[in-house]
């Protein structure tokens, strides 16, 4: 799976989700890229977010609205609500995944509870940063 | 007042480095680089966060090394069934596809669904019917065929047929990296 989400110079956020799915799947199976609020969701009062990882996990926690959320509701910055969902309310659940986070102000988090995410980002004035493992 | 910023990822999983030689690890991030700073550019340039975006999503649609598009898993059938969505933040509008087989970049046909349909989510034979309708070119189900997802599709419905559990257990026993890209 791949996922982009940005803020312009407008303060506009959106966030984009592509993928392949899961191998083996079958029956029309579907996971949370194409399901708006699972794995992507934009919302300029909050966050934009993409997901990757186990979608059945991610329709069922609703991940990407449930950041959104938070730091809407419960006035949280982008960590606190990033790391609450993806280490606590999914991996609690047995999900494994992470998600990609630019909130309205333009700050960035990429939380995931896998070995590896393949991530990139960049802030205005800043450098490209490139990881891929935990460390 | 806030800054203008872009992140991507690429999937997550068992990606460890005993997993990645030394090339692959650069491939991957060379990769990650380009899609970023497309993206970036666009930004810097004044552009919006919707094209910045679709721009990074595309350039890693194309690229074999990542679970969509060129480089989707197989679904148990040999075939590529892939998904997209889309959604911008100041309209709350948001697009997306699930289940298409012939479309070349999914994203962007998520993105027309949010621009040009009454609608949200469009699946499978629909979906390709409103892109034919929106003058999308069509390519073939082989272009997005790669040969090591194709050696992780034999091994899945190996593990799968050789387990006494039932199909849904068995595949749940699958490790993590027959579950997403």
């Amino acid at each position: 799976t791949v996922g982009a989400v940005a803020r312009d110079k407008q303060g506009n956020l959106a966030a984009a989700t592509s993928t392949g799915g899961m191998t083996a799947k079958r029956y029309g199976r579907i996971g949370d890229s194409p399901i708006i609020g699972a794995g992507t969701w934009a919302d300029n009062e909050s966050c934009a977010v993409s997901a990757t990882g186990h979608g059945e996990y991610f329709i069922r926690y609703h991940v990407a609205a449930d950041i959104c959320s938070r730091m809407k509701y419960q006035q949280v910055d982008v960590k606190t609500a990033g790391d609450a969902v993806i280490h606590g309310v999914l991996k609690d659940a047995g999900g494994t995944g992470g998600v990609i986070i630019v909130d309205h102000k333009g700050n960035v988090h990429m939380p995931f509870n896998t070995e590896g995410m393949y991530r990139a980002s960049r802030v205005e004035g800043g450098e490209t940063e490139v990881a891929i493992y935990q460390d | 007042q806030g800054k203008f910023a872009i992140a991507i990822h690429g999937g997550a999983g068992t990606i460890t480095r005993a997993n990645l030689n030394d090339e692959q690890e650069a491939a991957y991030k060379a990769k990650l680089d380009e899609a970023i700073s497309a993206g970036y550019a666009i930004l810097a340039d004044g552009g919006s966060s919707s094209d910045a975006v679709i721009a990074a999503v595309q350039i890693m649609e194309k690229s074999p090394l990542f679970n969509a598009a060129k480089g989707a898993v197989y679904t148990w059938e040999g075939e590529h069934e892939l998904d997209a969505s889309f959604m911008r933040g100041d309209t709350l509008e948001a697009g997306a596809v699930a289940g298409v087989k012939r479309i070349a970049s999914p994203i962007a046909l998520a993105r027309e669904v949010q621009e040009k349909s009454v609608h949200v989510m469009l699946s499978g034979v629909g979906a390709e019917q409103f892109a034919e309708q929106q003058g999308f070119e069509f390519v073939d189900n082989k272009m997005f065929d790669t040969d090591h997802r194709y050696q992780q599709l034999q091994d899945a419905k190996a593990k799968i047929m050789e387990s006494e559990q039932p199909e849904q257990q068995a595949w749940q026993q699958l490790d993590t990296k027959y579950k997403y890209g």
